[in-house]
């Protein structure tokens, strides 16, 4: 669950390595580059040189131990398909591929890969919801440790108020939403709104909190 | 402020466009390649097929009364440079540019490019974050019409308890946090918290509820 395999470093992977590391998880970088496997060898438990394409040099590496694989070895469609490929027949649960277009997109997609990745695409789509809407800060800029999550109501809850269950004091977690189960949701809810079994709670907190929250009222 | 020129229409740009368009915002095109220029003329306000490094023909087609420029002309750093200074030159007070590299990412800063975006940097880290941190949804995922702001705590909050102000019913907004004058913030103040006029508030709500609260509390 915290082990990664990461082929392929070029922005995108040598991104993922980079963060994956800070965050203390184990991981394992590949790319048929040497001098990109060197630069990376301190930073990473592992680093090795090889080339993905080749299904014996993946397993030999122990690919198929990895619940997660991040794939990102450029342009070239056909190697991208074949490492995908490799890692799924190897028994990779997660294979994830950054595309480098949306046509790559739809390939990879039918071909196996668990999630895709189209990295302009989204920096276009942020960028410009930003620069209409300055208001709304990228949430991502909140710090790390902030998480928003979504909880069905525990049964305790039922038919109490939001206000007499106390949760920002009881639980260190912010409710800033109700939602419905059609998925409706109301950010402006009186404190006096009773909780029902078909309603979800949007929650805002502390990571922790969130996590304590979610072993506790299981 | 509504009015965007767009140079290169690679999947970055495109998405801008698109994107922008969605919002109703008046946006002019721009790209040497004529095939590219006739697919998005339907969707767009204006589109035109030139050579960007040519500053005649970006003056031509006003380049200079545009607010903000997103230029993304792909992995010719030459090429960037001379779009960034032929705009600045312009007149063009907000040029962002796709950088193809962290390289060139300090080069175009350096030449005067506002803003940069480094697209399989930012999805390399979000990536790997939401891997290792699955419950923290990423909050772009939060509807549209949600926004989070900061405010300087107004006059009229001084020394009042967030309890007795009651800002959830009388303004639709949540409070989740205080921030310090020194940056940092407190998510599990407690309700009888005075506020000070040292403090801000980091506040989520309806965008509407958002502008709202700051054209009244100015
Ligand atoms: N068959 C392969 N096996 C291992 N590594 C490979 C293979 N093919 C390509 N690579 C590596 O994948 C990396 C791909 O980076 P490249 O910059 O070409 O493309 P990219 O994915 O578009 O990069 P970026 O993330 O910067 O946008 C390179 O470091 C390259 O050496
Ligand atoms: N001097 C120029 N003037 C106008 N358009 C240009 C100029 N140079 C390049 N372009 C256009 O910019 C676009 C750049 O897209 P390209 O796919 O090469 O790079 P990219 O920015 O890496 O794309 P992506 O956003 O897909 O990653 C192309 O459509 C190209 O025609």
């Amino acid at each position: 669950a915290d082990k990664f395999i990461v082929i392929g470093l070029g922005e995108f992977g040598l991104a993922v390595c980079n963060k994956l590391s800070d965050l203390n998880m184990e991981v394992l970088a590949i790319d048929k580059d040497s001098e990109k496997v060197q630069s990376i060898q301190t930073k990473v438990t592992s680093a090795v040189t090889l080339d993905a394409t080749d299904e014996v040099s993946l397993k030999a590496v122990g690919g198929g131990n990895f619940d997660t694989a991040i794939v990102s070895v450029g342009d070239d469609l056909e190697a991208s398909v074949l490492v995908v490929l490799h890692l799924k027949k190897l028994g990779v649960k997660c294979v994830i591929v950054k595309a480098a277009s949306s046509l790559q997109d739809k390939v990879l997609g039918m071909i196996g890969a668990d999630k895709i990745i189209l990295p302009e695409v989204d920096a276009g789509r942020r960028l410009a919801s930003s620069l209409v809407n300055p208001i709304s800060i990228d949430f991502s800029e909140l710090p790390q440790d902030i998480g928003y999550a979504e909880f069905r109501v525990p049964k305790a809850f039922y038919n109490k108020t939001i206000a007499e269950l106390d949760i920002r004091r009881k639980y260190s977690l912010n409710i800033i939403g109700i939602k419905n189960e059609k998925g409706a949701f109301d950010l402006a809810f009186s404190p006096e709104h009773k909780l029902s079994d078909s309603e979800h709670l949007m929650v805002i907190g502390n990571k922790t909190s969130i996590k304590k929250f979610q072993e506790k009222e299981k």
